[in-house]
């Protein structure tokens, strides 16, 4: 159930009629190692060891007879909490529409997020729209438009325009006219230093008001995460978080340094590429994935 | 400036959580500052850059060059990875180097699985002058390949990318379904494919050494594209992948136009990933 690393931490602390705090200390090198390796961030790792190191030299596990499962517990659940609380899915509004507004780096998964969130609408019975706001990749609107025929959802899009603000405010205009439940505006994807494009992001969202601005993130993203996230957050706002492909092998240690710099609910993540992949947030899960 | 002992040690431990910062993983971030730091060169923090520095440049430049054969008329290129890294930009921007070098280019639309893969890809054809050879959304992958190799060595043309879609190495249906790509195209040109480009995306951390593997092992990558470097990640993966795969870095990719995309120079990478 327990990585390698924990095991190891766990034999430091085992074993020793009593724990001094060179056992916690050394047994949290090992923790780090798990946890770098498992791709989050090491200022996150540093915040968060010294967080366990405080909690583990309480009273408690110094005294107690199972000082090594108590160690490893303690790990595991300020992991868990600081993953936050589990299937907090996106709220629809009071009034519809739902307005939810995607945006992320290039290739992290946005246009197949759009469809699978339409597609889990839809199967509770909300009928909605995709509009399609990527104005620059290469068949982006056929792209959505072909996804969104698979949902089944209605497309709104303009081909040959050039105002990306403008194409999600029209959109939006014709979901109110439509009575809609929601509306999913798919962005393109950019740099969170490319300042002309986070611009465009902050003009949709001074335009449309969306109830809900989800950051699309890539479930392999390294150290760089703090980053994203801490850009995304302090330029746009964050208000839910989808982690997608994570039906790969990698620990996901994205997830903990995306959570720790923006505080954002992780609501999803993705698990595949068909629009059914899409599962709710288990932060208990996750913790034990990233622990390896 | 650290001067003493104990200057030392925090300067090693500051370089080792910058290269950490880096993605060069705790391992190979570990391995590259003991080595500098047993070293016994003088510890003010600028001579240990430097001699990190050249240690990151010797295991980049240490990958073994294949020697591309560019003899064998045409020169196959298969580019593959997983998903949303860049590969189908990657082979726009490859696809008007060849061109601006003179070469008649084709493109095979190989990704048949993913919504609009195949427009994407003849909208990039169109900008740079490529041609395209394309079945129907579906089709197999494989005789996509097979037709475009053929397209190309009837119509004595100079260069072939096969444009795969994307997938997680830890698919093996998908894994299977690459490798034979690959050797379909040796059925119609003698040492098919000639290249293998594996495009890695600068954002991710220590999967990419996994799927480094992963590809190698099924269908021989013969070099790396790290793509996305024009962002603040610093891709500091190749080095792990040079220390322990030995597999050479062809090529950067900088940005979202055809013209973004430079030659790998160790040089350049190691100053930036230190800056
Ligand atoms: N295996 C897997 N693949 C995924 C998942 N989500 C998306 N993909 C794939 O990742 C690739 C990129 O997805 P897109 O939806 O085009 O990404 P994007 O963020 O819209 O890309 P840009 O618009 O170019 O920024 C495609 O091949 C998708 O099929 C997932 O959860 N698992
Ligand atoms: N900033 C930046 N973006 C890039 C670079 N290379 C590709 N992209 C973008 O990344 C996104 C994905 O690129 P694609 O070429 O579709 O990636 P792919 O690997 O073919 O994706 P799949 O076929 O879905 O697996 C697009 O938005 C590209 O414009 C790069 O070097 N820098
Ligand atoms: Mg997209
Ligand atoms: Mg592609």
């Amino acid at each position: 159930e327990i990585s390698e690393k924990l095991e190891s931490a766990l034999k430091r602390i085992k074993g020793h009629g009593k724990i001094s705090e060179k056992n916690v200390t050394d047994a949290l090198k090992d923790v780090r190692l798990a946890l770098l390796e498992a791709d989050v961030n090491y200022k996150v790792v540093k915040q968060f060891t010294d967080d366990v190191k405080t909690k583990a030299l309480g009273k408690e596990v110094l005294t107690s007879i199972t000082p090594g499962q108590l160690f490893v517990k303690i790990v595991y659940e300020e992991l868990r909490d600081l993953m936050g609380e589990g299937a907090k899915e996106v709220a629809l509004a009071p009034n519809p529409p739902t307005v939810i507004m995607v945006a992320g780096l290039q290739g992290s998964g946005k246009t197949t997020a759009c469809a699978k969130l339409a597609r889990r609408f839809s199967q509770k019975g909300k009928k909605g729209m995709l509009i399609a706001a990527d104005i620059y990749r290469p068949a982006a609107v056929d792209q959505l438009e072909t996804l969104g025929k698979a949902v089944p959802v209605e497309v709104y899009y303009e081909r040959d325009e050039d105002d990306a603000v403008g194409i999600v405010e029209r959109g939006l205009k014709a979901a109110k006219s439509k009575a809609l439940d929601y509306v999913i505006a798919d962005t393109a994807g950019r740099l969170h230093v490319d300042e002309k494009m986070m611009e465009e992001l902050t003009d949709i969202r001074e335009r449309v008001h969306p109830h809900e601005t989800i950051l699309v993130a890539d479930g392999m993203t390294g150290q760089d995460a703090v980053t994203i996230a801490k850009e995304f957050s302090s330029t746009l706002g964050i208000d839910g978080v989808i982690l997608t492909k994570m039906d790969g092998d990698e620990r996901g240690g994205a997830a903990l340094s995306i959570r720790a710099v923006s505080g954002a609910p992780i609501r999803y993540i993705g698990v595949g590429e068909k629009l059914d992949a899409l599962e709710v947030f288990h932060p208990e899960r996750m913790a034990s994935r990233i622990l390896g | 400036i650290a001067r003493g002992g104990g200057d030392r040690a925090g300067t090693l431990e500051s370089i080792e959580e910058l290269l950490i910062g880096a993605d060069i993983g705790v391992r190979t971030a570990g391995a590259i500052v003991e080595k500098v730091g047993s070293s016994g060169i003088s510890l003010n923090e600028e001579s240990v850059r430097d001699t990190i520095r050249n240690e990151i440049i010797s295991i980049l430049s240490g990958t073994c060059q294949p020697g591309v054969d560019l003899l064998v008329k045409p020169h196959v290129i298969m580019v593959v990875g997983v998903n949303g890294t860049g590969k189908t930009t990657t082979i726009a921007k490859l696809a008007h180097r060849y061109k601006t070098a003179g070469n008649q280019v084709l493109l095979a639309a190989c990704d048949t699985f993913r919504a609009a893969a195949i427009e994407q890809l003849e909208i990039w054809a169109g900008r740079v002058g490529a041609d395209v050879v394309k079945h129907k959304p579906g089709a197999d992958a494989a005789s996509v390949a097979y037709d475009a190799c053929s397209a190309a060595a009837s119509r004595g043309m100079d260069t072939v990318i096969i444009d795969t879609a994307g997938r997680l190495q830890t698919k093996k249906n998908l894994m299977d379904e690459v490798a034979k790509i690959g050797r379909v195209t040796g059925k119609v040109v003698d040492g098919a494919p000639h290249e293998v480009l594996l495009v890695l995306d600068a954002t991710t951390g220590q999967n990419s050494i996994s799927q480094a593997k992963a590809f190698s092992e099924v269908c021989g990558v013969t070099g790396i594209v790290m793509a996305k470097l024009d962002g603040t990640a610093k891709g500091g993966i190749v080095v792990a992948i040079a220390k322990e795969l030995g597999i050479p870095i062809q090529f950067i990719g900088t940005g979202e136009s055809i013209d973004d995309l430079a030659a790998f120079d160790p040089e350049t990478f190691a100053t930036a990933l230190l800056g």
